[in-house]
């Protein structure tokens, strides 16, 4: 555990709990995609199965009960307690467009032809896209809530930082693993148009608004 | 190896 990798990991915890918070506070999850959500939900669930094989430590089994609880919990208040105010007509991504290439691919590159090595290569590659549905909705309202920007800039820090933690891992350790770096290249590049408009619009006090 | 399968990161 280096400083990247925890602070990436506090990063991600952050996102999880504005998310919470703001859809419990304001009793409503307008703006936020619930196929995103879902997504999450079904990242957790094919990554965190070793959590009844193999024990690593115990911050990684808490970290990732905390992950599937909360994206459950997340799920829940969408589709179930705050389902009035779910934004149905704008989260129109189709998710299968993202759940079947992942699944072929992990089927063909992963690390071992093994059920739970290629679970985990598939969450590794949905996590990498799981945002577009809520980047989609984003630019489909043109706009979002100052607290949904926050949410997404902390989420979007959590990989970039887990970058880092592979690089000083690199150097360090000579421990790398190229589908991980791989897709988590692919999912901080996904983030770097939002963060430009974070910085220069969000950080500044002005709403996240997409030019017309 | 350079592949480590035990899944220390999160």
């Amino acid at each position: 555990m280096n400083i990247f990798r925890f602070a990436g990991d506090l990063s991600h915890v952050f996102a999880i709990i504005i998310l919470l918070l703001k859809i419990w506070k304001t009793r409503s999850c307008a703006g936020i995609s619930g196929k995103s959500q879902i997504l999450f939900a079904v990242v957790y669930l094919t990554r965190y199965l070793d959590l009844f094989t193999t024990y690593v430590s115990l911050y990684n089994s808490v970290m990732k009960v905390l992950f599937l609880a909360t994206s459950g919990a997340t799920v829940y208040l969408m589709y179930v307690k705050f389902k009035a105010t779910y934004d149905h007509n704008h989260d129109s991504f189709r998710i299968e467009f993202l759940l079947v290439p992942c699944a072929l691919l992990a089927l063909v590159i992963n690390h071992e032809f093994t059920v739970m090595e290629v679970l985990w290569t598939f969450s590794i590659y949905l996590e990498s896209v799981a945002i577009l549905p809520q980047l989609f909705l984003v630019s489909r309202t043109g706009e979002a809530e100052s607290i949904t920007s926050h949410y997404l800039f902390a989420l979007g820090s959590y990989r970039a930082l887990y970058l880092l933690n592979w690089v000083y891992r690199y150097m360090v350790e000579s421990h790398y693993d190229l589908i991980a770096i791989f897709a988590g290249v692919v999912q901080t590049v996904l983030y770097c148009d939002f963060f430009y408009l974070y910085i220069t619009k969000v950080l500044k006090g002005k709403k996240l608004q997409l030019p017309a | 190896s350079d592949i480590d399968l035990d899944k220390d990161e999160l």
